[in-house]
């Protein structure tokens, strides 16, 4: 494991921090997309399939485990908790997020690296979670008021996936046979789409003024 | 193998 790796990795689990600490403790779920949150959901499950048959490291089943729980009890919160629901910012949340999943699945049994239930599953989360994040942002954008927390959530986001492309860079540098097309494009496209938030949120840091994102 | 080296990522 290198530093950019770590990096991303604990970026990411911050993220769910940050958020998972705005749920609890404020009882509040303003500004979160529940879509983005359910996407997440189905990213972990169907990425982790292997979870308890192919062991890599304590480190890796430790970290595989907590953004499975993670994400669904994050579901469940915005879902279920009689008063966090109440924050939620539904009318608002209208992206249409089941439509993403069908071409990510086709996506999933044509390009593939070999054509396995469990392959076509880790690949469709691979995609899948490349575009996870564009009910939040669009949300992000109705949004008038966005709060500390939810800026910072998803600057954590991207953070981690700007390590994650660092690490790839150094694992193809100091590894023998790390190319993986797939792994990296969807990566790549995935760490684009906050490209746009990046601009705005260090703008408004510059300036110590509010995140606004323009409409 | 190729196969370890992408699984071993989060």
């Amino acid at each position: 494991m290198n530093i950019f790796r770590l990096a991303g990795d604990m970026t990411h689990l911050f993220s769910v921090l940050v958020l998972l600490l705005k749920i609890h403790t404020i009882k509040s779920c303003a500004g979160i997309s529940l879509k983005t949150q359910e996407l997440y959901a189905i990213v972990f499950a169907t990425r982790y399939l292997d979870i308890f048959t192919n062991y890599i490291s304590l480190y890796n089943t430790i970290m595989k485990l907590i953004f499975l729980g993670s994400s669904f009890s994050i579901v469940w919160y915005m879902r279920r908790h009689k008063i966090v629901r109440r924050s939620y910012d539904k009318d608002q949340d209208t992206f249409r997020h089941y439509f993403l999943m069908l071409p990510c699945l086709i996506l999933a049994l044509i390009i593939n690296e070999k054509f396995t239930f469990r392959e076509v599953m880790w690949t469709f989360s691979l995609y899948l979670e490349a575009v996870a994040i564009l009910p939040q942002l669009v949300l992000l954008q109705r949004t008038r008021n966005i709060d500390n927390l939810t800026g910072q959530y998803v600057f954590l986001l991207g953070a981690y996936r700007a390590f994650y492309i660092l690490n790839w860079i150094y694992r193809y540098f100091t590894e023998e046979h790390f190319v993986h097309w797939i792994t990296w494009i969807s990566g790549l496209v995935q760490t684009l789409l906050y490209a746009d938030f990046f601009y705005y949120y260090f703008q408004s840091w510059k300036n110590n003024v509010k995140l606004e994102l323009p409409a | 193998t190729k196969d370890q080296v992408a699984k071993d990522e989060l």
